[in-house]
């Protein structure tokens, strides 16, 4: 554990809490893509089956945890609770375009060719594009609440900071992990033109996040 | 993975 990687998780836990709570004060889950968060609790769910075969910390176990039921809870608001505020139409973004190729990299690029792994590397390769729906979401609609934006600022930081504990343990360590970072550098690029727009028009400007 | 890389990372 280093400081990036503690930046990294903490980054990453404040994004999905922020999430949570915007949609369980408002009552409201308008403007947010549904399809990116069952990705992400789809994400979770197939990388931490190893809850159930390893143990690693205390730490590692609850975090998991936090975010295994943090996921399920904000998919359960979307789609159940809230539902009459969900905007399906303009949450039309294909998901069989990202889960097609990504499974079938899955299959074809990992560790070793046993259901964990490959599970494993599925989780990985899905959370660098699940964020697609709900970019697709903001650019369809053309704006996003600010406090959406500061959900998608975190979540984009948490990645960019685990690029830096990964150079970190590269050099410390020796750890390499080629798949971790390849797809760690891909994500991060996803999230570039927004940390662009983020700075440009939510924290100079005020309120909503509006595309030109 | 099991052998190929640590565990830790969430």
């Amino acid at each position: 554990m280093n400081i990036f990687r503690l930046a990294g998780d903490v980054s990453h836990l404040v994004a999905i809490i922020i999430l949570f709570l915007k949609i369980w004060k408002s009552k409201s889950c308008a403007g947010i893509s549904g399809k990116s968060q069952v990705l992400f609790a789809l994400v979770f769910t197939s990388r931490y089956l190893d809850l159930f075969t390893v143990f690693i910390s205390a730490y590692n176990t609850i975090m998991k945890l936090v975010f295994l039921v943090l996921s399920y809870a904000t998919v359960y608001l979307i789609y159940m609770r809230f539902r009459g505020s969900y905007d399906s139409e303009n949450d039309s973004f294909r998901v069989e375009f990202l889960l097609v190729p990504v499974t079938g990299l899955a299959f074809l690029e990992n560790y070793a060719f046993t259901p964990l792994e490959i599970l494993w590397t599925f989780s990985i390769f899905l959370e660098a594009v699940a964020i697609m729906p709900q970019l697709f979401m903001i650019t369809k609609t053309g704006e996003a609440e600010s406090i959406t934006t500061h959900y998608l600022f975190f979540l984009g930081l948490y990645r960019a900071l685990y690029l830096a504990n990964w150079v970190w343990r590269y050099h410390t360590e020796g750890f390499f992990d080629q798949i971790a970072v390849v797809s760690g550098v891909v994500q991060t690029i996803f999230y570039c033109d927004f940390f662009y727009l983020y700075v440009t028009r939510v924290l100079r400007g005020s309120g909503k996040m509006s595309l030109p | 993975g099991t052998d190929s890389k640590l565990k830790d990372e969430l």
